[in-house]
């Protein structure tokens, strides 16, 4: 899965997902990605934010919707998106998942679910700064 | 603070970032940056997880979900459990520029993308045929069967709910363990 957020030097956000899904999903299911405020969600008033991970968990949670009304609170991106990590973790301690937040005035921030086989989350930047897609990675929670 | 345009995007997916930013340089709204990140990545079948050829389902097909979202406007568009089209995310965008709803999903989403100009193709490639062959080689391990016979996590299906009278009376609950991953 690939979930995208954009924020033009405008200010107007976009945000977006494309996936194959799970393999070996019973045909018919269809996980967190299409979902609007599951697998990413955008407002120009705050930012956005997207999920990745096993949809058929994260989905229950928005994740993307909550990290974006987390941000409209006044939390950093980075925050948000740990907090969103940690709702979903307190019900299911295992999930795979993690999720990239950015709010409008350009800082940004990433989290994922500490589990023995998944530690660091690699995501992609571009700005004006990096010059360059520059790769990043988080340490999981 | 962070300078802007700023984008941003799940995995090491490197060329998706930069077809993003290319379309803002040339002037590309950020809406058309995420549906060309995300198309990249489509066409790139990236890590095996977007795109045709990947995550076959237990009948062997490999079916796509994407979705974008204006900020602006708080429009949205996506595809659910989409067939036969390669560009999954071109066609959200289309369900958000053409149509009032917000999500369409399976045989009727590929109608509506064929009437949009989208090629309908087999979505299989030989290592997604192989992935399913070998998936079926293990009994169909794993697999998102619950509560059924025969035993899921023994056996391919057909599956069927176990006899009322010898149903479980505590509802299964799901744990997130040894779960995949979109």
């Amino acid at each position: 899965t690939i979930g995208m957020v954009v924020i033009h030097k405008m200010g107007y956000t976009a945000a977006g997902t494309s996936t194959n899904g799970l393999k070996f999903k019973i045909p018919g299911r269809v996980g967190d990605s299409p979902i609007p405020g599951a697998g990413a969600y955008a407002e120009d008033a705050v930012g956005a934010a997207a999920a990745t991970g096993n949809g058929d968990i994260m989905m229950r949670f928005l994740p993307s919707y909550q990290a974006v009304e987390y941000m409209r609170g006044g939390e950093d991106p980075a925050v948000a998106c740990q907090k969103v990590v940690s709702r979903i973790r307190k019900y299911f301690p295992n999930f795979f998942g993690a999720v990239i937040c950015a709010n409008v005035t350009g800082s940004y921030g990433a989290a994922c679910n500490k589990l023995p086989t998944f530690t660091q989350f690699r995501f992609m930047v571009y700005n004006p700064l990096t010059n360059r897609p520059t790769e990043e990675k988080v340490d999981c929670i | 603070c962070g300078p802007l345009p700023l984008v941003l995007n799940t995995w090491p997916f490197q060329n998706a970032t930069e077809a993003a930013w290319e379309t803002l340089v040339a002037g590309g709204s950020a809406l058309d940056a995420v549906e060309s990140g995300c198309a990249a990545c489509e066409r790139e079948q990236c890590d095996n997880t977007v795109g045709f050829g990947g995550s076959p389902d237990e009948s062997g097909e490999t079916t796509l979900d994407a979705m974008i979202m204006d900020g602006t406007t708080m429009n949205v568009g996506a595809v659910g459990a989409l067939r036969r089209i390669k560009n999954a995310i071109g066609v959200a965008r289309k369900v958000l520029e053409h149509t009032a709803h917000t999500l369409l999903v399976g045989d009727s989403a590929t109608k509506f993308a064929k009437s949009m100009g989208f090629i309908s193709e087999d979505l299989s490639t030989n290592a997604s045929r192989a992935l399913h062959a070998d998936w079926l080689a293990q009994n169909c391990q794993p697999n998102y069967w619950r509560n059924v016979i025969p035993d899921a996590s023994k056996y391919c299906g057909p599956y069927k709910p176990p006899s009322i009278l010898k149903q479980d009376r505590s509802t299964y609950r799901e744990t997130g363990n040894n779960y995949g991953h979109d």
